[in-house]
C-alpha cells in the first residue's frame, strides 16, 4: 500500500533510479 | 599493435581500464566489457563516443525525450565535469558504486546526493514533496495532495532526528540503517556478470583477469 511507505521507499520505485535497463541494448 | 592501441586512446573520453580497475571495484576485464555496453549506448544518437542525455534516456525508458527528474539527477552526479556529458572514465567510477563488492557507505552517500536536489547539503521537505510528486507523476498511482504531505510529513518526522526540519547526511545513515530498502537500487547484481553479457571484450583485452 502506497499510503503506508515512507516517502523514500515511493521514490525508490522510479523507473528513473532503475539503473538495470541500462544493460539492455 | 601500435595502431590499434592508438586508434582506442585516441576515442574521446577513453581511459585506460587498468588505472579505471585500480580505482574503482571492477576487474580489468570487466571495465572492457563495460565500454562494450557504453560504446553501444553512446551510439544510439550522436555517435561521438559521448554519452548525451538522450541517449541515457533511451536507454532506461525506451524513449529520448521522457522527462524524469531522477534519471536528470542520476545524469548529472555521473557527469562529474559538468560539461552536460558523460564520458566513459565518469560512466565507471560512477557505476562502480552501484557494484556489489562497493561499500555501503558510498551507496547511502550517492543516495543522498541524489535526493539533495539543490545540493545545499541537506534533503528539505519541498524536495522531498518534489520528489515524490514526480514519482506519482511517472506511476500510476493517485494519491491527494493531503496524502502526499502526510506521507512527507511522517517521513520528515521520522529522519529529522535533531528537529531542525531537514535531513542531514547523518540522519539520512540513520534511516538508511532503520530502512536498508531504501538503497536496494543502489546494487546492480548485472554488474558482476558484465563479462559474460557483453563477452565481445576479448577481442580487444590486454589482459586476463
Amino acid at each position: 500500500q502506497p499510503v503506508a511507505m515512507n516517502a523514500f521507499e515511493l521514490i525508490s520505485m522510479s523507473k528513473g533510479l532503475n539503473l538495470g535497463n541500462l544493460f539492455d541494448v | 599493435c601500435f595502431c590499434f592501441k592508438s586508434s582506442r586512446v585516441d576515442r574521446l573520453g577513453y581511459e585506460d581500464p587498468k588505472i579505471l580497475a585500480s580505482e574503482t571495484a571492477f576487474t580489468v576485464n570487466e571495465v572492457e566489457a563495460l565500454y562494450e555496453l557504453f560504446k553501444k549506448l553512446c551510439s544510439s544518437i550522436i555517435k561521438d563516443g559521448l554519452l548525451h542525455k538522450e541517449e541515457f534516456q533511451l536507454a532506461l525508458f525506451q524513449s529520448s525525450s521522457k522527462q524524469n527528474l531522477f534519471a536528470d539527477r542520476v545524469f548529472d552526479l555521473f557527469d562529474v565535469k559538468r560539461n552536460g556529458v558523460i564520458e566513459f572514465g565518469e560512466f565507471v567510477r560512477s557505476l562502480s558504486i552501484f557494484h556489489p563488492r562497493s561499500s555501503e557507505a558510498d551507496k547511502i552517500s550517492f543516495a543522498f546526493r541524489l535526493y539533495d536536489l539543490g545540493q545545499t547539503g541537506y534533503i528539505e521537505r519541498y524536495e522531498l514533496k518534489q520528489m515524490v510528486s514526480a514519482l506519482l507523476n511517472e506511476s500510476d498511482l493517485d494519491l491527494s495532495d493531503d496524502v502526499v504531505e502526510s506521507i512527507v510529513e511522517k517521513t520528515i518526522t521520522e529522519a529529522d532526528l535533531n528537529g531542525d526540519g531537514r535531513i542531514d547526511q547523518e540522519e539520512w545513515k540513520e534511516f538508511v540503517a532503520k530502512h536498508p530498502s531504501l538503497i536496494k537500487n543502489m546494487t546492480l547484481p548485472y554488474l558482476t556478470d558484465i563479462t559474460v553479457q557483453f563477452p565481445s571484450f576479448v577481442l580487444n583485452t590486454e589482459v586476463q583477469d
